[in-house]
């Protein structure tokens, strides 16, 4: 319903400016409802203004800019409606390790109440969770499961 | 809802069954070379959650999640895949309309407090007479949400074993983000792509959560 | 002219299978042209079978396969057709160590003939590359040159 | 051609004037945070060769590209980006002709060899008469591409830093892979899609190196 798209709306807004805030560490970021006759026809329009940078339309945000103002968006939807799981495939890959570290962290800030599934090739992001899986395939175009760090204790292979 | 366990078997890649454990919280990495399969993961809970378009899985019909055989091993006949989830909300409904009964029954034999199984159980039976034998604090409802697609079309949802309909699964995970337009399962190269979609596309998003 | 794309298309393919063996470490790569009434109208099928793995249909590819694939065809091209420089910017962010490595390496053999300007975050491809501009925003906002690496000689700044 | 320098001033973020110096062939990374302005650059070089939609330069208008100011400085009236390349083929077109008459020269005059200058001017000046000042082996002919553009909305092409027109730069460059469809020049987030691509648009790919 109308109603609850607006409650929706402002609630993910407040939490946007939080998580933009800590993702780019500074820095502002909203979403505006674009003009339509007919609200239930209104688009989203994100405004993102990186710390130290003038208000911008987010077309002209470098690659890692816009891959964090939309982690920024996602963990404000998340924090208003939380899922179960949560899977990030190479979310990080356009991200440097300063922006890395701001990432991984919130991360573990919202992991309490969601299980994370962080597909990465990055050393930073391994490092940041605690159970680790590797996937090999030793027989050629076959996948294996390993564990390979479980919150410290030793790993097993996960197969059955 | 937690989620507690993944298994794949004949899914892509993952022709021999395999599985990966969770423990509700925190944060799990998958890593590895150029393509071993860590996106086939991803596809796999995206696919059992009921996705329907093959393009979504990357492939050009649904038939391409099978596992299709390499150099020394045979093509299957089929792809399963299964999410064991623990219901952490199941044992509060029961309870709400005994759980105040109940604590007047503790207060009259003995120490009061949750998670102190043994004792509940003994003051509950002198005055009251009614036995709930699931009510144990530590004991949760597991959930297993599978899906299975034969080489010959076929194709089949399974809630905790036995048959169910796509519609089940989905109002099982109504109003979680897990939906069709689920925001919860980011795939790879798609952050970059988020802001770069129309307003109204994005709208969306909001609407899965609201 | 036709004469002139088909003697092109045959000398790329010859080398798009070198350059896919090279990056793959292994494996079959090449072109195909699509069936079409009309030959100018024919498109371009590209067919990768990594090492180990069975011949398939480049969109059961992974994130990294494909980039790799796409990387072959085009060095492909440029040994055809050499240009004098080429801008490669973060083409590395989905590979893994191994396919980096040997990238940089294709890159190395290929650069006595042309500039290649390779913008990245990852240090091994950086160790790769014995010119290094860093670029800062000290002042927010404005982009600053500063000369890190220059042939091992002493750095200098970037600007007049 | 060989590439020796780009210059920009003006443009996006480089609000003042900045350059990159190569030496013609080898690996140049170019690193830094997030945001700093390392794909203007490619941005710069995209732009100069001739670039004609706002779009593939990540902007609205083409406007766009000039510096429109941070909270302490004022926006610029204009971007200009140059390229300075070194023209390998130069002294061989004019050679062609007289080389061989000049060998016979050399012959007589003293020790034969390329990149031993003065030597061949003595010895030319003696026999033929004629004089070539630009001869010399060691010297290459430099050429510099620029492009310019005002907020007014007036452009200009450049070369050797007289106004030309566009067609003058794409002459230039042709078959080398720098054209429109150029392969050479491989934006943020491309790699992936160029065989996502449809097959019809691959073709283009072949056709430009053709
Ligand atoms: N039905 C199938 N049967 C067998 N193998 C398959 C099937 N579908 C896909 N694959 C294989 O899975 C591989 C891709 O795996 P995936 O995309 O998960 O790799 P990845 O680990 O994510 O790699 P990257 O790091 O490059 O993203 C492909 O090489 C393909 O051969
Ligand atoms: N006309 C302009 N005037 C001033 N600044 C501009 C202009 N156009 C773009 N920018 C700035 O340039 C920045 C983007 O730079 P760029 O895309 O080169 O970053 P990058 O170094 O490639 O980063 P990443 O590593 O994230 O890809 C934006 O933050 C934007 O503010
Ligand atoms: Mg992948
Ligand atoms: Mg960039």
């Amino acid at each position: 319903s109308r109603q609850q798209f607006n409650e929706a709306f402002e609630a993910i807004n407040v939490n946007f400016q939080e998580t933009f805030r800590t993702l780019f560490g500074g820095g502002f970021g909203m979403m505006r409802l674009t003009e339509a006759a007919n609200a239930a026809d209104a688009g989203i329009d994100v405004i993102a203004q990186p710390p130290g940078k003038r208000l911008q339309n987010v077309l002209l945000l470098s690659g890692g800019e816009k891959a964090l103002t939309a982690l920024a968006l996602l963990f404000a939807i998340f924090r208003h409606q939380p899922s179960p799981f949560c899977v990030l495939d190479e979310v990080d890959a356009p991200l440097d390790d300063s922006n890395i570290g701001r990432f991984t962290e919130l991360v573990r800030q919202m992991s309490p109440n969601t299980q994370f599934i962080v597909i990465t090739h990055s050393k930073k992001t391994m490092e940041a969770a605690p159970v680790l899986y590797g996937v090999t395939m030793q027989e050629p175009g076959i996948s294996k499961l390993v564990s390979v760090k479980f919150n410290g204790s030793q790993p097993h292979a996960a197969v059955n | 809802l937690k989620l507690k366990k993944v298994e794949l078997v004949g899914f892509k890649s993952f022709c021999d069954r395999s599985e990966l454990l969770f423990n509700g919280g925190g944060i799990t990495a998958i890593v590895g070379p150029n393509g071993c399969g860590k996106s086939n993961i991803s596809d796999a809970i995206n696919w059992v959650l009921g996705e329907q378009s093959a393009k979504s899985l990357r492939g050009g019909s649904m038939q391409d999640v099978i596992f299709n055989g390499t150099r020394d091993r045979q093509p299957t006949g089929m792809a399963e895949v299964s999410l064991t989830l623990i219901d952490t909300d199941y044992h509060e409904e029961p309870r709400d309309e005994a759980e105040a009964v109940e604590a007047v029954v503790v207060m009259e034999g003995g120490e009061a407090g949750p998670g102190n199984g043994t004792n509940r159980s003994n003051a509950t039976s002198g005055t009251i007479g009614h036995r709930y034998p699931h009510r144990d604090k530590g004991e949760h409802r597991e959930v297993v949400v599978s899906r299975r697609l034969f080489r010959s079309g076929e194709s089949e949802y399974l809630l905790n074993g036995k048959v169910c309909r796509l519609r089940d699964i989905q109002e099982l995970f109504m109003g979680t983000g897990l939906g069709p337009e689920s925001y919860a399962i980011i795939e790879q190269g798609r952050i970059g792509q988020i802001l770069s979609s129309k307003p109204y596309e994005r709208r969306a998003l909001i609407e899965e959560a609201a």
